[in-house]
């Protein structure tokens, strides 16, 4: 599959980070995110979502991503600071 | 996910409509309706109580509103993000639910782009109860719209959403974990509006067939939900076995690329392989990409080493994967791996002991069983059995497609509501509830 454009990738990152699965970007360093931070919140996403849990932003994944849903985190703070400690 | 730590201390939750959609063909009474229906979901199996209050104090402000509105939670036009609640709490805002007035909300409507304001209030009064998300597919708390979810009235909550609910406020006393809810008959509900097809300014097309008395062309499980074709037109059943709309859709205004002068199909089944969808019509068929027409279609059945002269029905059976044709009294089996008809075929006897001579169609379900459909009358045969399952034939209409007293077509074709059925299992999907009221 082809891969994501940069304007789906930006996409993805702010969606991501609006559900809960990145932690919101540092104000230090703007809204540099590392690959494995990204890859694992993908993984999340996808196994949330019920898709195979790649970490890959692929199709299916922009297609989930465009689902009309309601507007609440699916991982709450509580849960993205115990995945951190 | 897990489990908000919040929850309302106190079991009698006042709430009202703050603001209704500015341009909606929804009227007042219909949303209020709506509201009381999607609250009712949770007080019938909790010892919550919700009522109806005027005043600006309610528990539960229930807004329609658009794009930035001051809680964060900014809307952002049709599609995206179409709802959201507040946890219960102290705070102000607690347990308050916002709808975005930028989309279509509809109610009993087959139009597939609107959103079912029921199915995504039950969603969003879940989270004013305190309830998160979860993964799980069933569950109305997963994140995203998934369509509508069958008559309010009659709704049903999946059993991971009882359970977690039960967590946070117990079981209503007179609830059985295991039996759906009851409402006593002497209870005073708010009405919602007649069926579409019931409206007097809304007639029926005069070749719409009636789903509780017609013989079906085709019936097929795709992508998880039923489908059952006749004529022109097809109902829609979620993977819950709701029916999205008792009025029938159009055929070529959602399957893209049959003939607009086919006025009816065969058989249709979704290919295990890759997940296509393939619709038989006399001689020839049509492979379909999700609900798009592939290229180089139609092609003639003999493809699949079928004679001329059509098929009655087509399913894939869930215990080897292969597919099997039926014609009249012949029936083959066909291996979509291979592309090939297997060898031995075609017979003149089906694999499946009690299931009648010449089908209308069959289809496998998300229990595993197979599903065989003729006239009026369905059989059910299990998973790993091949041999009719005892209680079979059942009606179409009654178990399928909603034809209970209330909901049928006409007065003449109502089916008698189900007699001594109850489930009695103890436990679902893994979980063993115990009930503590006291």
């Amino acid at each position: 599959s082809a891969a994501p454009k940069a304007e789906e990738i930006n996409q993805g990152v702010d969606w991501l980070i609006k559900f809960g699965y990145l932690p919101p970007p540092d104000p230090v360093t703007g809204q540099l995110q590392t690959q494995e931070k990204l890859t694992r919140a993908i993984k999340a996403m996808q196994r949330f979502g019920g898709l195979e849990a790649t970490g890959v932003l692929d199709k299916a994944t922009l297609e989930l991503m465009k689902t009309p849903r309601c507007s609440l985190p699916d991982l709450s703070e509580l849960d993205t600071a115990r995945r951190r400690r | 996910s897990i489990q908000a730590l919040t929850k309302w201390n106190k079991r009698n939750l006042s709430w009202r409509v703050r603001a209704f959609p500015k341009d909606s063909h929804l009227g007042h009474d219909t949303i209020r309706a709506l509201m009381y229906y999607a609250l009712k979901v949770w007080s019938d199996i909790t010892p919550l109580n919700f009522h109806e209050v005027a005043g600006n104090n309610a528990d539960i402000q229930i807004d329609f509103s658009k794009a930035d509105h001051n809680d964060g939670y900014p809307f952002d036009g049709p599609g995206g993000t179409v709802a959201h609640a507040f946890f219960p709490g102290e705070h102000h805002t607690a347990g308050d639910t916002h709808f975005d007035d930028d989309e279509s909300w509809t109610f009993r409507s087959s139009d597939a782009h609107g959103m079912d304001l029921f199915a995504v209030a039950v969603h969003e009064f879940g989270h004013s109860i305190g309830l998160t998300h979860i993964s799980a597919l069933e569950s109305i708390m997963r994140p995203y719209y998934q369509g509508p979810v069958g008559d309010p009235l009659k709704y049903d909550l999946p059993y991971e959403d009882k359970v977690r609910i039960w967590q946070l406020y117990g079981v209503r006393e007179s609830v059985s974990p295991t039996a759906r809810p009851e409402v006593p008959k002497n209870e005073e509900h708010p009405l919602l509006p007649d069926l579409p097809e019931n409206r007097s300014t809304i007639q029926p097309r005069k070749d719409e067939p009636d789903r509780c008395t017609t013989h079906f062309d085709a019936v097929a499980q795709i992508r998880g939900e039923a489908f059952f074709f006749k004529g022109k037109y097809f109902w829609r059943l979620t993977r819950n076995k709701h029916l999205v709309s008792l009025q029938p859709a159009q055929i070529h205004r959602f399957w893209r690329g049959l003939p607009l002068n086919m006025d009816s199909l065969d058989a249709v089944y979704e290919r295990t392989t890759d997940h296509r969808i393939v619709f038989f019509k006399g001689d020839r068929y049509w492979v379909f990409k999700d609900n798009n027409v592939e290229e180089g279609y139609p092609r003639p059945i003999t493809d699949f080493g079928l004679p001329l002269g059509g098929i009655d029905a087509a399913f894939s059976w869930a215990h080897n994967d292969k597919t099997y044709f039926f014609k009249d009294n012949l029936c083959w089996q066909y291996d979509d791996q291979e592309r090939r008809m297997d060898a031995g075929y075609p017979s003149e006897t089906t694999p499946w002991k009690g299931v009648p001579e010449t089908l209308d169609d069959a289809m496998r379900w998300s229990d595993g069983a197979a599903y065989f459909f003729r006239g009026k009358e369905y059989w059910r045969v299990l998973d790993n059995y091949m041999e009719v399952d005892a209680g079979y034939p059942r009606s179409i209409a009654q178990d399928w497609l909603v034809c209970t007293g209330m909901q049928s077509d006409s007065p003449n074709s109502r089916a008698k509501p189900r007699q001594g059925h109850h489930d009695e299992s103890r436990s679902e999907n893994g979980y063993e509830v115990c009930s503590c009221t006291s």
